[in-house]
């Protein structure tokens, strides 16, 4: 159970210090704004509004005490490197920032920022290289031309066992490997061969890019 | 080779554009804003000042015989609404686009998008999964409490087996599994208990979040 303060509740702090609370860690969520501030009653450990660029409100708030310090404030360039800033000042151990772009990203790493993610670019990228593989959900790179995608059971696979449809065994890295199997809720590391396919199950493969884009093309 | 438009160049729809056209792509990139259209000068096919709320400018530029279209305006709700209603009427056949919150994301499913992205939120909840396991570089979530990682190999962990470090064998969902253990550019899948770990070497491992974050503690 960690503590962790987050500022700047818009779409990304908001995600962050929601999922963190769920997780079990201590979240404080600071924005400027009343309503997100009010959006977040139960969803996190203390939500509180107030300017995160004023050192005597961070102190107030303890903020010394805390483990890791997240800035998601995103337009507001000025403002999310002064609190960022702020935080390495007040000394806290782990600080992450978003940053809007390279130039931005290396200034808060100069400041001291453990770790600066640029959320749109990376979902940009992501997106990009799943577009012409439609039933992919998400991909997780290996290394530039293998990588791990999770997608949806196409439809002329449904009813089809697993060997039926073209994957190989787990160990086979030179066809697709079905790694794992998802059923609403329900996990099956490594499925067995004759593991009949549903509509609306979703796998996780691994293979080489291009054959993997195969399994959507029809 | 594809035909992609792209409709706002913020910081996703930039990215987005930018990675479709290094990826071999036709890329149209539209926005009103005439410096985010001169930045992509040389990175994308065609860099286009528009109001993509207004028909005649899109079919002027020849939307109609695109492939994909993706809807990259985030704040301006009205005008991502709009113009995703518009690329259903000229009947683009994919349609992306991007979602601030649940019920924003229900309405543009309901108009007919068949992907809708909330990039802020995933890479939130990403955030939130890596944040303390230090060594982890990716995070692809199959449940909220059941994800797969992929991580560094700890320090302590060098020249131990899996078996030795605690590794579970890959159908076991009651430990972490690893499913595939990458060494510089080599890549092998459900490796063997036996399997002997390197510095730097790079392992994709699944179970449950607060098992898998415990391979970090110390
Ligand atoms: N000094 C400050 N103190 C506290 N909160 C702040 C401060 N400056 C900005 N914020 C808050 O940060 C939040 C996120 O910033 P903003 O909306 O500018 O970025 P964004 O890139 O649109 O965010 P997202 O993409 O996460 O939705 C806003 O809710 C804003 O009120
Ligand atoms: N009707 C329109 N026609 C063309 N471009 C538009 C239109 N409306 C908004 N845009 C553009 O969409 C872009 C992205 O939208 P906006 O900046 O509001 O969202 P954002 O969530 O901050 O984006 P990002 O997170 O990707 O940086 C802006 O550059 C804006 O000029």
């Amino acid at each position: 159970k960690k503590l962790v303060a987050v500022v700047g509740l818009g779409r990304l702090g908001s995600e962050v210090a929601r999922t963190l609370y769920q997780l079990g860690h201590d979240v404080l969520a600071i924005d400027q704004d009343e309503q997100l501030v009010q959006d977040l009653t139960g969803e996190v450990t203390h939500p509180v509004r107030g300017d995160a660029t004023n050192e005597n409100v961070l102190r107030e708030l303890g903020i010394h005490n805390y483990d890791v310090a997240i800035v998601a404030i995103g337009t507001n360039v000025q403002a999310n490197i002064m609190v960022s800033v702020l935080f390495k000042t007040i000394g806290i151990p782990y600080i992450v920032s978003r940053a809007n772009n390279e130039l931005h990203a290396n200034t808060l790493e100069r400041i001291g920022c453990n770790k600066v993610i640029q959320p749109e670019a990376e979902s940009g990228t992501r997106l990009a290289h799943m577009l012409f593989t439609p039933e992919a959900q998400e991909y997780m790179e290996l290394t530039s031309a293998f990588g791990i995608s999770r997608i949806r059971v196409p439809d002329r696979f449904v009813n089809m066992t697993l060997k039926e449809s073209g994957f190989t065994g787990v160990r086979d890295k030179y066809g697709v490997a079905v790694l794992a199997l998802k059923r609403g809720d329900d996990i099956t590391l490594s499925p067995d061969g004759e593991d009949r396919l549903a509509n609306g199950d979703v796998m996780v493969v691994v293979g080489r890019d291009e054959l993997v884009g195969r399994i959507s093309a029809t």
